[in-house]
């Protein structure tokens, strides 16, 4: 009598965890805007044989924005998922892997991620200021503003703004708009900077220095600005863990 | 004189009633939700 097919796997089972941990990695690590994502649900996982310890999984994952910037050392275990009042951002993924002899290389993905919808955010908290668009003008201002204050005040190198990560808009009780920006050095002393900024350039990759800024101006009922930029230092890029990607077949909207 | 018996009636009398305080198990997926649900 043939052998039963194996039970068909469970999305909380060991196995599957692997493989979406696996995954997670490997989106992080092929992602070069926003923010790192976790892992909130396996959504389903199939595993097809193709011949003795040789299997393709396709795995349906939910994830969730956390607040490390994509671009941080910051371990992902270490990273706050992004609450629910702070308007949470929700990525949906398709990942097709092979697991050979145990081991697992990505052979596609498909990220989609969306913020969550400003009903549910105002329902659970009515005064939460809520994303705004990044090409916003308030917003524009904000990095601006932000970006020259730290660049006019600092003693280091002259940052120039790599990507605007997020930005949301509070209209009460005071007028605040909030920004998060990727940044990174320059080969300019901020002082060098003054007379010619145009000489400025980006640090060639094996000296690169990105980091962060996080920023918030008060237009209503007085002007504030408040800026705090944070440089990661130089990482050695990590190479790709032995694993054979092919067709990323990767985009994120 | 033999009567076949409708397969409904069967199945019922047949099926083996769960034992009392029978939980089935939860469906394989979806998995479960680490943080909250959007």
């Amino acid at each position: 009598v043939p052998a039963a097919p194996p039970a068909p796997l469970g999305c909380d089972d060991p196995e599957s965890e692997a493989a979406a941990e696996f995954s997670v990695n490997y989106i992080n690590s092929r992602s070069h805007h926003g923010y790192k994502f976790t892992l909130n649900r396996i959504e389903n996982i199939r595993k097809i044989s193709q011949g003795p310890n040789n299997d393709i999984v396709f795995l349906e994952l939910d994830l969730l924005e956390t607040t490390c910037p994509i671009l941080s050392p910051t371990p992902l275990e270490n990273c706050t998922v992004r609450s629910f009042a702070q308007h949470a951002v929700e990525g949906d993924c398709d990942v097709k892997l092979q697991k050979l002899d145990g081991k697992f290389s990505v052979l596609a993905s498909k990220c989609h991620s969306h913020a969550d919808s400003s009903e549910d955010v105002l329902q659970v908290c009515p005064d939460c200021p809520l994303l705004a668009s990044l090409n916003n003008t308030e917003v524009l201002t904000a990095v601006t503003t932000a970006l020259n204050d730290h660049n006019s005040k600092t003693t280091d190198a002259y940052l120039r703004l790599l990507e605007i990560g997020r930005a949301n808009i509070q209209y009460a009780p005071a007028h605040i708009v909030s920004v998060e920006f990727a940044v990174a050095a320059t080969n300019c002393s901020a002082e060098d900077a003054k007379d010619n900024v145009e000489a400025c350039q980006l640090l060639p990759d094996d000296q690169s220095n990105f980091g962060f800024c996080k920023a918030t101006m008060v237009k209503q009922p007085s002007q504030d600005l408040s800026v705090d930029c944070l440089l990661y230092g130089h990482q050695v890029p990590t190479s790709d863990p032995g694993v054979t990607y092919s067709h990323p077949g990767y985009d994120i909207s | 004189s033999v009567a076949k018996r409708a397969v409904a009636v069967v199945a019922q009398h047949d099926k083996v009633p769960h034992p009392v305080g029978f939980v089935p198990p939860p469906p394989p997926c979806p998995g479960k939700i680490r943080h909250f649900e959007i």
